[in-house]
């Protein structure tokens, strides 16, 4: 019955090993086993007998209880119960460290390697969007050093051909 | 045998966060 | 027969189950001993406070020993059950359960192929990224380029006007146009001349 706490189970368990531990039966046993001084001292036998089941059941059960302190046994079952719990919808079978270290990491450090790579995806899309504006910037830039060229190029002819027209007309002038 | 799966048990515990940790910065000082 | 390490349990106890019960199953043999011992003591020293009393010590090691053997017996069997019912029920971890520090496994299991694959994209943007920055560079050094050579340009033409700006100043709105009849009129002038000449000549 999963209700029952890990702790509770545990000690029930305990409690039934030393209950069958000294079920009935091992009076006779114990008897049998010192009959002579059972036939020389029944009660003290009966008494010495108790004092054993109790003494031994105390001290397992506080070594026990010294093994939970130690390892904060209680703590660690009950919060395994939650996890045990909380996983219980968990139809078949979960996963399992596979043996290989490097296999088993790359679910944990994915999510990581997964956010690097869209905050890349995202500052690429940033830049090639700034860069396509400086590209078309460069490009309106070349049309106006093209067409600033155009007209230099026009007034250096027209002054050009002024300047020949002012030699024609100085070779005019100079004629005899 | 058992300190070997305790020892084994106990790196799968830790390092995978241990190693995310040094993971985690080398992306940020990579990003930075 | 296989030993099942339970090494999942150890990840999450920090022991392994095996060795927990182990110890358990010592430290109740210990005190099993211990108090069979005890017992032993106790009845010798009632054997003591009774009087010409024919059982020896020894034959009360012996009732100890076979008492214990059977108790010894009765007790690995009940250990052997209890084991198995703490390693199945109390320190063991349901299959279909997944330790909090292996939850990424579930909520998205990455195949290694997958990582490789997730890295080798991370490094190809990393390299567009760099190209883009370059590029960046690049347009930015031609669009600084551009700027100088536009100021050069807008210089010269600036240059031109002013020639045409001196041109007007003097009274000449078109330089061509006053060149052109300055020429003709030099022209007209020279023919003049000429037949002046020619005229005195004939004279």
């Amino acid at each position: 019955d999963r209700t029952i706490s890990r702790v509770k189970l545990l000690d029930t368990i305990v409690d039934t090993f030393l209950q069958k531990l000294v079920a009935p039966r091992s009076f006779e046993r114990f008897t049998n086993c010192y009959q002579h001084f059972q036939e020389l001292a029944p009660g003290v036998t009966r008494s010495v007998y108790d004092k054993f089941v109790a003494q031994l059941q105390t001290s397992i059960r506080e070594e026990i209880s010294e093994i939970k302190e130690e390892g904060n046994l209680e703590a660690v079952l009950n919060s395994l119960d939650k996890i045990v719990e909380e996983g219980k919808a968990h139809g078949e079978p979960a996963w399992r460290p596979s043996g290989i270290p490097e296999k088993d990491l790359c679910s944990a450090m994915a999510p990581y390697f997964l956010q690097q790579r869209d905050t890349l995806c995202r500052r690429v899309r940033k830049q090639e969007a700034k860069n396509q504006e400086l590209a078309d910037a460069v490009l309106a830039g070349r049309r106006q050093v093209e067409e600033l060229q155009q007209q230099v190029q026009a007034l250096q002819q027209t002054w050009q051909a002024l300047h020949r027209e002012q030699k024609e007309l100085l070779s005019v002038l100079r004629a005899p | 045998f058992d300190e070997l799966i305790v020892d084994v048990a106990t790196k799968r515990r830790q390092y995978p966060r241990r190693i995310l940790e040094s993971v985690i910065k080398t992306l940020k000082a990579q990003h930075e | 027969m296989s030993v099942d390490p339970m090494a999942y349990e150890a990840q999450f106890f920090g022991f392994t189950p095996q060795t927990c019960l182990l110890r358990i199953y010592i430290a109740f043999q210990d005190h099993l001993f211990e108090v069979m011992q005890a017992v032993e003591q106790v009845i010798l020293k009632k054997l003591e406070g009774i009087p010409d009393s024919e059982i020896s010590p020894v034959q009360i090691r012996k009732c100890t020993e076979k008492f214990l053997c059977f108790m010894k017996g009765r007790f690995d069997n009940l250990f052997g059950k209890m084991e198995q019912l703490l390693l199945q029920s109390v320190l063991c971890i349901p299959p279909n359960i997944l330790l909090p520090e292996d939850k990424c496994q579930e909520t998205h299991p990455f195949s290694e192929e997958k990582f490789q694959l997730l890295k080798k994209e991370i490094e190809e943007l990393k390299g567009k990224y760099k190209v883009e920055l370059c590029t960046e560079q690049a347009l930015l050094a031609e669009l600084e380029e551009q700027k100088t050579v536009k100021a050069k340009l807008k210089e010269t033409l600036t240059f031109f006007d002013e020639l045409e700006n001196i041109g007007r100043d003097h009274g000449t709105s078109n330089f061509r146009e006053s060149l052109v009849s300055l020429v003709q009129n030099c022209r007209k002038l020279q023919n003049i001349r000429d037949n002046v000449e020619k005229q005195s000549k004939r004279l």
